[in-house]
């Protein structure tokens, strides 16, 4: 059974890709003059790389959100899906996010990598990575957040097929990184990109690859204190924050560092909560205070790019 | 489809770089087929791994020997697994 409308849709409960797919849809549907679906590549596996698209006026800069690189951390997937629910049921009503999307796009990705979200729904709920074979080698697929073109091959990603951090056989081998990657260059105008994982409570800026601060670090700093400030306002959950290196460890060929040295100042990537009990087994009851307090950090991060101009 | 029967979770606080080394060791084992949810990095930070049922006792073993602390985070990960199917199946109806 297929919910009839987006208000009839279990937020707090996790999805199969399809039904998600059919909530981009109806979402689309009922909302044609605010969201669009726009499809950016396709999976090794040949699904659609779907993204939508909120959007007020033509040649808008824009701000990227991603939910679930990383399949098995199906809190991401089921997040992503609340906030594009509460980006049309704000719109018009909250005063921050109605002038946010009357200046800018916003472009969300909720499945990043619908191979290994399918595969987690039907063969191995534990499964991380891309569902690419490799080449001389009986393991399957690349870790997404090592495959980018930033430190690409350094320390903090393996060059084994079977780890799960495994970079892949060269920067951008996965065609949900190239489709992405694709989308950044031909866009040419995004301000903010966040990309969203779970657990461990965290809000990271660049860079993961080198010690080397960027050369935003202050104010990317100030903007992440702020943000989790927000955060924990709602329901008192702690976050850790700087920069990855920093804060969790290195980790070569990551996602906003790259998006970072294409000159998107405002990069983040999140951890979601971590209740201590559960890992990437998040109850469903938590869905929505998980998504609830990430939307609160996600506006500082979006007010601030759109109030701070470059 | 692959389950989980007997494999738990253990969350590990080291308290010193000493540990955090052994338990850089520990992940190198390739015969335990250890699946690091969060990996040994520095001792501020709790590691957590998931220990499938035949890995159990080296890998207990390995920690006491070691002296090294640690709780089960997940007693039994395909019962979490089932208990999440059977609420998106309630869910649906």
């Amino acid at each position: 059974l297929q919910p009839r409308s987006t208000d009839d849709f279990n937020y707090a409960s996790y999805h199969t890709l399809s039904e998600i797919n059919s909530f981009i849809d109806a979402l689309v549907q009922e909302n044609p003059n605010l969201v669009s679906k726009i499809v950016i590549g396709q999976s090794y596996e040949g699904r659609p790389l779907n993204v939508l698209k909120f959007s007020t006026g033509a040649n808008r800069p824009g701000i990227w959100i991603d939910t679930g690189i990383h399949s098995r951390e199906w809190v991401t997937q089921a997040s992503g899906t609340w906030f594009a629910k509460k980006i049309v049921t704000d719109y018009g009503r909250d005063a921050a996010l109605t002038a946010i999307l009357d200046s800018f796009d916003i472009f969300l990705e909720i499945v990043t990598n619908p191979d290994g979200f399918q595969f987690t729904h039907t063969s191995n709920r534990m499964w991380r990575k891309t569902r690419k074979p490799i080449s001389g080698s009986l393991c399957v697929g690349v870790d997404p957040n090592r495959n980018w073109d930033a430190g690409f091959g350094g320390a903090g990603s393996s060059s084994s097929p079977c780890s799960e951090t495994y970079r892949g056989p060269y920067a951008h081998s996965e065609p949900e990184v190239k489709a992405i990657v694709d989308f950044v260059k031909s866009h040419g105008n995004l301000k903010a990109f966040v990309s969203i994982h779970s657990y461990s409570q965290m809000l990271l800026y660049p860079y993961g690859y080198t010690k080397t601060p960027c050369k935003d670090q202050a104010e990317l700093h100030e903007v992440a204190q702020r943000a989790v400030a927000a955060l924990t306002s709602l329901y008192g959950t702690k976050y850790e924050y700087g920069s990855i290196i920093n804060v969790i460890y290195q980790a070569s060929g990551g996602t906003i560092d790259w998006t970072y040295n294409q000159g998107v100042k405002y990069s983040f990537t999140f951890e979601l909560r971590d209740t201590g009990r559960y890992g990437f087994l998040l109850p469903a009851n938590q869905i929505i205070p998980t998504a609830q307090e990430t939307w609160l950090s996600l506006m500082v991060i979006m007010d601030h790019t759109k109030n701070n101009s470059y | 489809k692959e389950t989980f029967v007997g494999h738990q979770v253990l969350r590990i606080t080291a308290k010193n770089e000493a540990e955090i080394v052994l338990l850089k060791e520990l992940s190198q084992l390739e015969h335990l087929e250890l699946d690091f949810w969060r990996e040994p990095i520095d001792e501020s930070l709790p590691v957590d791994v998931r220990v499938p049922f035949h890995s159990l006792q080296p890998v207990r073993s390995f920690l006491a020997y070691n002296e090294i602390h640690y709780d089960i985070m997940i007693e039994d990960l395909q019962d979490l697994l089932d208990t999440e199917q059977q609420e998106m199946m309630s869910s649906r109806a």
